[in-house]
């Protein structure tokens, strides 16, 4: 996992 | 993108714009809570932080900018317009908002992806979206006419988070199984909370009366 969370949400 | 999320995201950008209509046609925020603008405003800064950083698509980076500005301008409106500021029910407007403010914060730094700084602010805004609307209804409930854009402004601002829920069970099924229980959780909580809303106002469209909330 990347350390930071992909949010492609609005 | 699936269809669920982009009629959400249709749905969201419709209810800012019903609501910029309204204050730019009627040179008026009568029934409209300046603490709820004000919250969502909040709400966007502190989610689109990544706009500058992560670029996800130009329909991404676009819709943040519009909901940034759009939130910002009818905040400005309903504080310095001259016209529409002697028009907001101050005295009807009395929801401590604070209070909504420093719960999803206490609950962003409990409950969060990662302990960072930007996830602390992603989940804050998650949380704060989902009670930003409390002094909204508080006002209708108080303001007993409802005008029709003001009631279909929340209409379409509750809607747009039913079709993100859709959008999270076609997710689950289609792309893994990726748990995503900070949105779910507060996204149903979100909904519910206007769930009385949406009754009263089917009633009213049924029964072709205004809409008026129950004290």
């Amino acid at each position: 996992r990347s350390d930071s969370v992909e949010h492609d949400e609005l | 993108m699936n269809a669920f999320r982009f009629l959400g995201d249709m749905t969201h950008l419709f209810s800012v714009l019903v609501l910029l209509l309204k204050i730019y046609a009627t040179k008026s925020c009568s029934g409209v809570s300046r603490k709820t603008q004000e919250l969502y405003m909040v709400v966007f800064v502190a989610r689109y932080m990544d706009l500058f950083t992560d670029y996800i698509s130009l329909y991404n980076s676009v819709m943040k900018v519009v909901f940034i500005t759009s939130s910002a301008a009818i905040v400005w409106c309903m504080r310095r317009h001259p016209q529409v500021r002697r028009t907001y029910d101050r005295d009807q407007d009395t929801f401590r908002h604070v209070v909504l403010v420093a719960a999803s914060f206490v609950l962003a730094l409990i409950f969060n992806e990662r302990f960072t700084f930007r996830e602390i602010c992603w989940a804050f805004s998650i949380y704060l979206e989902a009670v930003a609307i409390l002094p909204q209804l508080v006002l209708l409930q108080r303001s007993r006419n409802v005008d029709n854009l003001t009631g279909q402004y929340v209409l379409f601002l509750g809607a747009y988070r039913a079709f993100y829920i859709l959008n999270w069970i076609y997710r689950y099924f289609t792309e893994g199984h990726t748990s995503r229980w900070i949105p779910w959780i507060a996204g149903l909580v979100q909904t519910a909370l206007y769930a009385d809303f949406f009754y009263y106002y089917f009633l009213s469209w049924k029964n072709n009366v205004k809409l008026e909330l129950p004290a």
